[in-house]
């Protein structure tokens, strides 16, 4: 464990937590898009299978239960509880132009031939398309609230931290895995656009424009 | 690029 994954994980256990906190208090998830939420249960779900197979420390087990559980309430408060919220109009990626290929490639690269292994490389291959639907949104409808801006720049720094993490890993342990590295620049690469305007608009005055 | 124990990282 080293200071850019600890800080990473807490980035993103901000970024899950800040968001089912915002649909839960204002009970509406108006200008969430669920499709983006449905694919991060999905990714959570095929990468956390081995909770089942090997423990590997107390916070990995806790943080994986956590993250699991928060994504599926999520998932339920915007189809279920808040559906009435639901803003399907302007929900409108199509989500099998992103799960197709992404299942087809992690058949293809992967790092064993292994359902496990194969699930996993989905997840991380998916994981980093999955914001799509969302960006999407907000690009259709033209602005996010200021509280959906926090949840995206914490979700987007998240895998940002995760890259001076493999850095730091590959530096001082020799350990690098190609497949999270490629598909966590691609993730951070495709929040780069959002990043600067959260930066430069200074978004704490008024509501996200493109 | 796996662990022995499969992937240690969120």
């Amino acid at each position: 464990m080293n200071v850019f994954r600890l800080t990473g994980d807490l980035s993103h256990l901000a970024a899950i937590i800040i968001l089912l906190l915002k649909i839960w208090k204002s009970r509406s998830c108006a200008g969430i898009s669920g499709k983006s939420q449905i694919l991060f249960a999905i990714v959570f779900t095929t990468r956390y299978l081995d909770l089942l197979t090997s423990f590997i420390s107390l916070y990995n087990t806790c943080m994986k239960v956590i993250y699991i559980g928060c994504a599926y309430a999520t998932v339920y408060l915007i189809y279920a509880k808040f559906r009435a919220t639901y803003d399907g109009n302007h929900d409108s990626f199509r989500v099998e132009f992103l799960v197709v290929p992404v299942g087809g490639l992690s058949v293809l690269i992967n790092h064993d031939f292994s359902p496990l292994e194969i699930l996993w490389t989905f997840s991380i291959y998916l994981e980093s398309v999955a914001i799509l639907p969302q960006l999407f949104m907000i690009s259709k409808t033209g602005e996010a609230e200021t509280i959906t801006t926090h949840y995206l720049f914490c979700l987007g720094l998240y895998r940002a931290l995760y890259l001076f993490n493999w850095i730091w890993r590959f530096y001082f342990e020799g350990f690098f895995d190609m497949i999270a590295i490629v598909a966590g620049v691609v993730q951070t690469v495709l929040y780069c656009d959002f990043f600067y305007l959260y930066v430069t608009k200074g978004w704490f005055s008024r509501p996200y424009r493109l | 690029a796996m662990k022995d124990d499969g992937h240690d990282e969120l």
